[in-house]
């Protein structure tokens, strides 16, 4: 464990936490991609499969769990809460995520560290995490609507990808047999893809700064 | 045995 990765994991939890609390406290969920927030929800529960078969650490264990609760938690919160249910963009929110859940399997089936359950599960976990964001990104380029994706829901989960970055970086330079290119080069496509939506997301929050001038 | 490349990045 280094510096850089726990500092990534923390700030990956808090841009969950962040959204959830913003969420439940706004009883609000306009602007938020509920195709995105149930692909994250998919990526843990596929990548931690290993939970009660591999124990590695406490931290790491008590981390799984958090991140399955809490992406479940935002799930549930905006499928089942009726104020916050009423707020989706159903309408906008169109993007045929289910595309992107079938190519990411089938692609783990072709290209994997090692062809059993939990490895096609892992590689599949971390090509859908690279690509969840699409859905979120179609809907801020379509909606503009930036209420609930607050500056720190966006700080933290750049954050998030840089620190993993600066991870990779130091773990290669420092560890001998540090080969983990299907998390790295899917790690680098999710990071370019943060980038596009961070593009669209400070278009939005420009404009709408503009529009909420003082008359 | 060999565990395959352990996962221990979240």
């Amino acid at each position: 464990m280094n510096a850089f990765r726990l500092a990534g994991d923390i700030t990956h939890l808090i841009s969950i936490l962040v959204l959830l609390l913003k969420i439940y406290a706004t009883k609000s969920c306009s602007g938020i991609s509920l195709k995105t927030q149930e692909l994250y929800a998919v990526v843990f529960l596929a990548r931690y499969l290993d939970l009660f078969t591999d124990f590695i650490s406490v931290y790491n264990s008590v981390m799984k769990v958090v991140f399955i609760l809490s992406s479940v938690a935002i799930v549930w919160c905006m499928r089942r809460h009726r104020a916050v249910k009423r707020s989706y963009d159903k309408e906008l929110d169109t993007f045929r995520h289910y595309y992107l859940v079938g190519a990411c399997f089938v692609f783990a089936l072709l290209v994997h560290e090692k062809f059993t359950f939990q490895e096609v599960f892992w590689a599949f976990s971390i090509y859908l995490e690279a690509v969840a964001i699409i859905p979120q990104l179609v809907l801020l380029q379509r909606s503009g609507n930036v209420d609930n994706l607050t500056g720190q829901y966006v700080f933290f989960l750049g954050a998030y990808r840089a620190l993993y970055i600066l991870n990779w970086i130091y773990r290669y330079f420092t560890e001998a047999k540090f080969s983990r290119w299907i998390a790295c080069i899917s790690g680098l496509v999710q990071t370019a893809l943060y980038a596009d939506f961070f593009y669209y997301y400070f278009l939005s929050w420009k404009n709408n700064a503009k529009l909420n001038l003082p008359a | 045995g060999d565990r395959g490349q352990d996962h221990d990045e979240l």
